[in-house]
């Protein structure tokens, strides 16, 4: 089988692939990488997560991509970052340093479903591939169907729209899956979902002007890793609390994962630097997942170095 | 496959929050099966959308006769994706 030292990280691939590139990764890299089913969705694709691990019974840091599938340059930057792990795990000081005290998981596909529709049948499909009763419109927003403000301003209630809530809280696999693994995992301590576009970093809430107890800690890490992630090709960001940065959104996935007492809890929208939109070209996945690599470092160091 | 062709992406640059409202109340007119890119949220925040070739004209007809300032950051959907499929199967083709 291939190996993914040949694997082309500068070109999208479908579910198949990057399944395969999964398992080619674990089966490189056995002392570090496993794979962990958390579910299935609602067609029964499989929900994987990569482990990345050194040893039992650690504290994590959560990576997810693609929740929205039509953002492809997300799960691609999601398989580059998990390579850069590999390779620079042990070569890189701080990166062996926090893999030495605690996990790293990443979820590369979160929408299957909706994921493996954008390459059958329409590439700017967002939600899961649920039936709606009473509806003949199908999926559910799943960053809108998290029992956090749930049904609240900035979701809506009619499935033909792209932020339908859902019937009900975590009524979508795909999301009751996350619930019900950080629930049982119970120490997980960071938090990233990885949209596109806007070149955002955001962090609780969305659903409520209220804000976050800790929100100057999350605002001022929020500052530095755009600036770090800026220092590399320029791209410029914006960055606080989702209600305040862009808009009200009800039901999202990091209300939730802060709510369940996970502090550093944030949420990207990647580039588009403002001529793609969603059909960012492939030659832009390295340059954007370079980039993001080096934001999310800050936030994984932050977690790390503030465990709580 | 789904085919996009002839349909736009318009970069819309709402200038005051009246703006904001009026192409807020795009997003009801279901008929028009536009697919808002980034959403109607704040003034000066430009809000990308998905108009379908058939209703191009009268949304640009609705933008212009509210003074409503838009410029096309895609003016053909498909050909992207299509750059985006021969992209796909090239790669295919050498990693085979």
């Amino acid at each position: 089988g291939r190996s993914t030292n040949s694997f082309n990280y500068a070109a999208y691939h479908t579910f198949d692939e990057i399944n395969a590139f999964i398992d080619n990764l674990v089966s490189e890299n056995p002392n570090l990488v496993s794979k962990i089913q958390i579910g299935s969705s609602y067609e029964g694709r499989p929900l994987n997560v990569l482990k990345f691990s050194t040893g039992p019974n650690r504290p994590a840091f959560w990576i997810d991509t693609g929740i929205h599938s039509r953002e492809w340059v997300t799960q691609a930057s999601a398989v580059w970052f998990a390579k850069k792990i590999v390779t620079d795990f042990g070569k890189d000081p701080s990166l062996t340093n926090t893999l030495n005290q605690m996990d790293i998981l990443i979820e590369i596909v979160t929408n299957p479903d909706g994921f493996v529709y954008t390459h059958k049948s329409d590439r700017m499909w967002r939600k899961t591939r649920s039936p709606n009763s009473g509806s003949l419109c199908v999926g559910t927003d799943p960053n809108r169907n998290w029992d956090a403000g749930f049904g609240g301003p900035g979701s809506s209630s009619n499935p033909c729209t792209e932020t339908y809530r859902g019937r009900a809280a975590h009524s979508e696999p795909e999301v009751k899956a996350i619930v019900d693994f950080v629930k049982s995992h119970g120490n997980i301590k960071g938090f990233v979902s990885i949209h596109s576009y806007s070149q955002m970093l955001l962090f609780p809430y969305g659903y409520t002007n209220t804000r976050v107890p800790d929100h100057d800690e999350l605002n001022a890490v929020s500052k530095k890793a755009i600036t770090a992630l800026a220092s590399l090709y320029g791209t410029a960001y914006t960055y606080g609390s989702i209600i305040s940065t862009i808009y009200q959104a009800s039901g999202g996935t990091i209300d939730w994962t802060y709510n369940q007492g996970i502090k550093h809890s944030y949420s990207f929208e990647l580039r588009d630097t403002g001529r793609y939109g969603f059909a960012l070209p492939a030659n832009q996945i390295i340059p954007t997942a370079e980039e993001t690599w080096l934001a999310l470092t800050i936030l994984i160091e932050h977690t790390r170095d503030n465990l709580y | 496959l789904e085919n996009f062709s002839g349909q736009q992406v318009l970069r819309i640059f709402p200038t005051d929050e009246a703006q904001v409202n009026l192409v807020r109340a795009l997003e009801d007119e279901e008929y028009l099966q536009l697919d808002f890119w980034t959403s109607p949220s704040r003034v000066l925040l430009p809000i990308d959308i998905r108009v379908p070739l058939h209703h191009l004209q009268s949304v640009k007809v609705y933008l212009e006769s509210n003074s409503i300032q838009y410029s096309i950051m895609i003016h053909d959907v498909q050909n992207l994706l299509d750059e985006e499929q021969r992209d796909m199967r090239r790669n295919r083709a050498s990693e085979d």
